[in-house]
């Protein structure tokens, strides 16, 4: 079962960059 | 020829219509941002994360999960760019 570095994403990060991004200005 | 990820992605997203339709809202978004309606395309950007990170973490190992993340952390980052500009700006 190969399992290349790039494959670890962080979720979490995504998900919080996410919620900055919809956060009113 | 060549052809942008995006568009390699939706190639290879033809069985998964829900990974479909939120590759083609993020290219409704780039299409807006290029046109410099940044209000409408952010709203875009926003959608179409939502709904590619859901499917990215659903999405097993592979090419097509290597694409999507790649995909995912540009128009995040064309996403916070335009958010910046908007803080920036008078409007």
């Amino acid at each position: 079962n190969d399992h290349a570095p790039y494959e670890d994403i962080d979720f979490e990060d995504l998900s919080k960059r996410l919620e900055d991004l919809k956060k009113k200005t | 020829q060549t052809i942008s990820s995006r568009e390699l992605l939706k190639e290879m997203s033809q069985n998964k219509p829900r990974l479909f339709a939120a590759l083609e809202v993020a290219s409704a978004a780039v299409a807006k941002d290029e046109d410099g309606m940044t209000a409408d395309a952010l709203d875009l950007y926003q959608q179409s994360l939502g709904e590619l990170i859901l499917m990215l973490s659903a999405e097993l190992a592979g090419r097509r999960r290597e694409l999507l993340h790649a995909e995912i952390q540009a128009l995040m980052k064309r996403a916070e760019f335009l958010k910046e500009q908007m803080k920036t700006s008078d409007w």
